[in-house]
């Protein structure tokens, strides 16, 4: 079992669940973040002064999913993210033990 | 006997002042209180904790449980001061130090009563709690060591704050017994040859949770103060862990001064059904001491 | 060292956190995020036309645990945020390798 | 590969920030999140009596960086966060198998 997470341009969000929707999957966690890299933030105008925030909203979608189809899930998110330019974000794979379904009690690949 | 009673009492409310004086400066140092206050003299609630005047913490809750098992058991029971903290614990007390937490935690998961030795375990959190340890006691030295560090390993398993338990031990049973305060001293000074971290002599001025730390901040401002408002207010203006400081050096200064040395204004700060309950502990773990039942 | 994530319906946080409390544990960080799932979203009234919202409120949860007591936060958590109904939401469990106290440096359990 | 999560005091950001660009660390991942632990929330009035909330903001910073530079990463987080006091935060390592850049699709620490 692994975790896929990937911090990607908010307006990206339906394309990219579309994208997984048409492999299979369906079970995702999002949230909103602020993201700092080569991305410079935009300027904001407030009361007549120009400000620079520096960070950038972002989507973080976090998706647990089997060793077997890991790739694919990564592959899929990377191609439906991505604009090529600066900021379309990162996807991370870390391993998860175990995953329990609340409702059901079951466990392992059946708790997806 | 009655004398001793009294200052029995005088020794577990003068910890529960102490920890009520001393919490709303805890953790800020010596130089903010200054600021603040001047000089704290007064119960004035507020601080980290977001504390009512006269509302205790940790130290008082903690040795509360402590007494209530050994009053209910007639004697020493470490499951039963065991099964105490594990209640107190679920009733989201206050504040619970994170050792404390840790060791009652592993006791109601794993009914563990002694926590493994850490190098991280030289905590106040078990000396700070021990006085009814010490009351139980009373006569015999070799009983108050053995429990005084079996209450202490259901959470910290450390030399030092074995050492801290065992001397605050000593000391208490000797002021209960009406021994001077200069006599006190030079007994204390015994102690430490075998406990030579507590040395305060030349006193830093650091009062942090660390058990030497505590101790050294306790034998400073105990030693110094010439009655037992001297003794605490000089404990909670030096900041730190100053509840529990404060709480320590009120036991001893409580045991020493009696209950009229405890400042009216003070007393009259704190809970009522606390001060009646701790009244009614001290006396019984008094009549249950080795030195009550052998008279 | 382990991190239990769970997922869960946002009205069972307190009682959660109350079953926690009840085997000693007080340290969580929490964060509220949006999920996908079977469970369908919800219809919005907006100017007068009904528009379908197909994410559910979620709270996430993170608490970071010793070993030996995994199974047990894990159950905890499972029995005090079941409903039955769809949507209860996940329990992932994956590893640690480090914790760090911020305030003392104190590393591993002794910082949890 | 490892992340780096964060749970620090708010206004502790700008500090943290700071503190990791000077030692070349610019990509970040920070959201807000409610933190439960020791350190007591703020009172609020409520029909006359007040209440303690029983939790504190908190900002979550996520850092993915190579395992050679992990600890300097967390000990400059620890330096920087730290006020002393209590609800400092924590900080926890955990283990990545995999990074990808997105845009344009690099791999491993190529990708950071
Ligand atoms: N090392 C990192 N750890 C965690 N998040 C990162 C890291 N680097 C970048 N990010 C996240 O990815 C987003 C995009 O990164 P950025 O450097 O702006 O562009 P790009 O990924 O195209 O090089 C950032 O806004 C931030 O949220
Ligand atoms: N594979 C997954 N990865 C990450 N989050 C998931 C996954 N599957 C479900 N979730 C989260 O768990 C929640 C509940 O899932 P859902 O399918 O609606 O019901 P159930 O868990 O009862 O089958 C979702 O709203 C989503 O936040
Ligand atoms: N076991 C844990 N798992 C996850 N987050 C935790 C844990 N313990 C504490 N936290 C987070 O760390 C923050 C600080 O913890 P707290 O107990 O208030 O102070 P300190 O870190 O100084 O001991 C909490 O607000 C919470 O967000
Ligand atoms: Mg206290
Ligand atoms: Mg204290």
């Amino acid at each position: 079992l692994k975790k896929v997470e990937a911090i990607i341009k908010p307006f990206k969000l339906d394309e990219v669940k579309e994208a997984l929707n048409e492999i299979g999957i369906q079970g995702i966690t999002v949230s909103e973040v602020k993201g700092f890299g080569r991305q410079k933030g935009h300027t904001e105008l407030y009361r007549g002064a120009e400000y620079v925030v520096d960070f950038i909203p972002k989507i973080k979608m976090e998706i647990i999913v089997g060793d077997d189809i890991v790739a694919k899930v990564v592959e899929t998110i990377e191609q439906a993210a991505k604009t090529g330019r600066i900021g379309d974000g990162k996807i991370f794979v870390t391993p998860v033990e175990e995953v329990v379904r609340i409702r059901t009690g079951e466990r392992g690949e059946d708790a997806l | 006997i009655e004398d001793i009673r009294s200052r029995a009492r005088a020794a577990f409310i003068g910890l529960a002042v102490g920890d009520s004086l001393g919490a709303p400066v805890e953790f800020m140092t010596a130089g903010e209180i200054e600021e603040k206050y001047g000089v704290l003299k007064e119960i004035v609630g507020g601080g980290w904790l977001r504390l009512k005047p006269g509302q205790v913490t940790d130290d008082t809750d903690m040795a509360l449980c402590i007494a209530r098992a050994l009053a209910a058991a007639g004697g020493w029971s470490l499951t039963g001061i065991a099964d105490n903290f594990a209640g107190w614990l679920k009733s989201k007390p206050v504040d619970v130090g994170a050792t404390c937490r840790r060791g009652i935690r592993n006791y109601m998961l794993k009914g563990t009563l002694e926590t493994p030795y850490n190098q991280w375990d030289a905590g106040n959190g078990a000396a700070m709690r021990m006085l009814p340890v010490a009351l139980l006691t009373l006569g015999d030295e070799r009983m108050m060591a053995d429990c005084v560090v079996a209450q202490a390993r259901i959470t910290h398993n450390h030399p030092l704050s074995d050492g801290a338990c065992v001397v605050l031990g000593k000391l208490l049973h000797l002021a209960l017994l009406g021994v001077s305060k200069s006599r006190l001293r030079l007994e204390l000074e015994g102690l430490l040859a075998q406990h030579e971290s507590f040395r305060f002599d030349h006193y830093h001025g650091l009062s942090t949770g660390y058990v030497v730390d505590t101790m050294q901040t306790v034998f400073h401002h105990f030693f110094r103060g010439r009655d037992f408002e001297e003794c605490l207010v000089g404990a909670v203006n030096q900041g730190g862990d100053a509840d529990t400081t404060a709480a320590i050096v009120g036991s001893l200064a409580g045991a020493c001064y009696g209950m009229e040395g405890i400042p009216r204004r003070w007393l009259k700060k704190m809970d009522k059904n606390l001060l009646a309950e701790i009244d009614r502990l001290a006396r019984k773990l008094i009549d249950l001491s080795p030195l009550a039942t052998a008279a």
